[in-house]
């Protein structure tokens, strides 16, 4: 242990900003443990760290992009959580704003949206013209692969959509192979 | 994926977790980042865990939840990570994960699957002048 106070993080390299910005805004007596947590995510989400955090990364079938974030109070247990936040930047923040101004845990999509728009945040477009260039490579260069579709027609794994469901049969070899996959994600997280 | 987790000066803990989720997603699909337990947990009584991975995956074994709960049981950080991470991999074997997980004191340690490249973490804390990124191998 380096000692407190202390800020730990997943991965280096670009990430490193938001651990340094966390642990100097801990230094200072004023900020909290949750203060840093929302400031050191914040900067991620700000510089889009490696792609994978903020706004213009990772966006889905449509080109858009959506985030996920959570923050936790270690002393309440209690936590406040945004998923598949539409055309808000600052995803930590409604977060937190979840954590202060409700009693709930998680809010979703277009509605998590209003609510941070209610609480002062600002709506504006998330994707870039990189994610547009990204998509179209991805949609007419690679002919949408790799996707997460299964189990649909026509084959996923070959083309584009639009996809229909197959009927499926329990009694099929391949049906629990499909469940319990050795088969890791496209992308991660 | 950024997850963060802090300890100030106090010892009082947070944890949190940040990100745009995988690319070329079904749209609605929502990933192990906001779910408490997955993307990030704390018990200040005990310490906090980050995660980052394939969250589809991840998310079924909320493997935060399971690192702390591995530290109030007495694992040490690194123990509590590599177990967290072993109940995946037995159940996939190709699961691309990575579990920091640093106690009250600021004991930290992390372990990884599925990687191409290295998982790493990042730590400041005390007198530090600077961070340190630290690599994990794949178990």
């Amino acid at each position: 242990s380096p000692g407190w106070p202390m800020v730990i993080n997943t991965w280096g390299g670009p990430f490193v900003n938001a651990t340094d910005a966390a642990y100097e805004a801990l230094l200072r007596r004023d900020v909290s443990a949750l203060d840093a947590v929302e400031i050191g995510c914040t900067v991620c989400e700000e510089n889009q760290c490696d792609g994978s955090v903020g706004f213009g990364g990772s966006p889905d079938e449509n080109c858009e992009t959506t985030l996920d974030a959570m923050i936790m109070d270690g002393v309440t247990m209690k936590s406040g959580a945004v998923a598949g936040l539409r055309r808000i930047k600052n995803a930590i923040g409604v977060a937190r704003a979840v954590l202060e101004y409700t009693s709930h845990t998680l809010l979703a999509g277009d509605l998590a949206t209003q609510f941070a728009i209610d609480n002062g945040f600002q709506e504006e477009n998330l994707t870039t013209d990189a994610t547009l260039a990204r998509c179209a490579t991805w949609r007419e260069g690679n002919n949408c692969q790799p996707n997460y579709r299964q189990n649909v027609s026509p084959d996923a794994s070959a083309g584009c959509g639009p996809y229909t469901p197959l009927a499926l049969d329990s009694s099929s070899p391949d049906y629990f192979g499909l469940i319990a996959p050795d088969a890791a994600q496209a992308s991660h997280d | 994926t950024i997850s963060l987790m802090a300890i100030d000066a106090a010892g009082i803990m947070a944890a949190g977790t940040s990100t745009n989720g995988a690319s070329f997603k079904v749209p609605g699909r929502v990933g192990d980042g906001p779910i408490t337990g997955s993307g990030s947990y704390v018990d200040g009584d005990v310490g906090a865990c980050g995660a980052t991975g394939d969250g589809d995956i991840m998310m079924r074994f909320l493997p935060c939840y399971q690192a702390v709960e591995n530290l109030r049981r007495g694992m040490n950080p690194e123990e509590a990570a590599y177990d967290a991470v072993l109940r995946m991999v037995r159940k996939y074997p190709a699961v691309a994960s990575g579990i920091v997980v640093v106690d009250k004191d600021g004991e930290h340690g992390a372990a990884a699957s599925g990687w191409g490249g290295t998982f790493t973490y990042a730590f400041r804390g005390g007198l530090m002048n600077a961070t340190n990124v630290v690599g994990v191998p794949n178990i």
